[in-house]
């Protein structure tokens, strides 16, 4: 799955997904990816989110609709995306995935959960400061 | 704060990240730069996890699911479970400008994508059904079934629930362990 967050230099956002599920599901099975406000969310008042991992599980809590919430609370992206992951833990504490968040500031975070086989999550970064796409990686909570 | 614009992308898929700067720099809109990366990894079937020739379903076949959101309009196209067209976040864009719905999805989401213009093709791959050979060989795991005979965590299907009188009373609880994902 591929989500992506874009904050245009007049501070329009757009966000979107793309992604072919998950292997081996039951026909007819969708993920977390198309749904708005789990795979991806944006509003020019705030920012956008998008997440990934298993959608059975994430589309349940709207990790990416939550993640705006939060920075519309004030929040650092970082921790907006912290919190979300946090939100989904508490009931699935195995849970695999990873949410990318920004604001219309132009800062930005990402965060995923912890497991033995998933210790840091990697995301690309584009802005006039990186002048080209940058791999960023960051610890898993 | 940092400086604007700005693309974020999931995984370390560098295309897609730079597929949509270069939309940017060319004067597009936020949503084209949107729509330009995730094509992107449609095309080059990131990680295949994105696009065709991936994750085949239990009947081997691959389906596409995409979604794309304009945060100034609050408007959303998006498509689940679509069959036999590559170009999924495309197809997302079209229901977001020429529809007032949501999702469309499934086979009908494919009927709306071709009278758009999009071509109707096999999205399976020598690979996909390689996958999806080798799955079958290991009796079908894993898979996604719960609470089903035959035992669906040895055998494969076709599944049924277990007769009422044997039906185990506590609701099932998912756990959200040894889950693959999207």
């Amino acid at each position: 799955t591929i989500g992506m967050v874009v904050i245009h230099k007049m501070g329009y956002t757009a966000a979107g997904t793309s992604t072919n599920g998950l292997k081996f599901k039951i026909p007819g099975r969708v993920g977390d990816s198309p749904i708005p406000g789990a795979g991806a969310y944006a509003e020019d008042a705030v920012g956008a989110a998008a997440a990934t991992g298993n959608g059975d599980i994430m589309m349940r809590f709207l990790p990416s609709y939550q993640a705006v919430e939060y920075m519309r609370g004030g929040e650092d992206p970082a921790v907006a995306c912290q919190k979300v992951v946090s939100r989904i833990r508490k009931y699935f504490p195995n849970f695999f995935g990873a949410v990318i968040c920004a604001n219309v500031t132009g800062s930005y975070g990402a965060a995923c959960n912890k497991l033995p086989t998933f210790t840091q999550f990697r995301f690309m970064v584009y802005n006039p400061l990186t002048n080209r796409p940058t791999e960023e990686k960051v610890d898993c909570i | 704060c940092g400086p604007l614009p700005l693309v974020l992308n999931t995984w370390p898929f560098q295309n897609a990240t730079e597929a949509a700067w270069e939309t940017l720099v060319a004067g597009g809109s936020a949503l084209d730069a949107v729509e330009s990366g995730c094509a992107a990894c449609e095309r080059e079937q990131c990680d295949n996890t994105v696009g065709f020739g991936g994750s085949p379903d239990e009947s081997g076949e691959t389906t596409l699911d995409a979604m794309i959101m304009d945060g100034t309009t609050m408007n959303v196209g998006a498509v689940g479970a679509l069959r036999r067209i590559k170009n999924a976040i495309g197809v997302a864009r079209k229901v977001l400008e020429h529809t007032a719905h949501t999702l469309l999805v499934g086979d009908s989401a494919t009927k709306f994508a071709k009278s758009m213009g999009f071509i109707s093709e096999d999205l399976s791959t020598n690979a996909s059904r390689a996958l999806h050979a080798d799955w079958l060989a290991q009796n079908c795991q894993p898979n996604y079934w719960r609470n089903v005979i035959p035992d669906a965590s040895k055998y494969c299907g076709p599944y049924k629930p277990p007769s009422i009188l044997k039906q185990d009373r506590s609701t099932y609880r998912e756990t959200g362990n040894n889950y693959g994902h999207d």
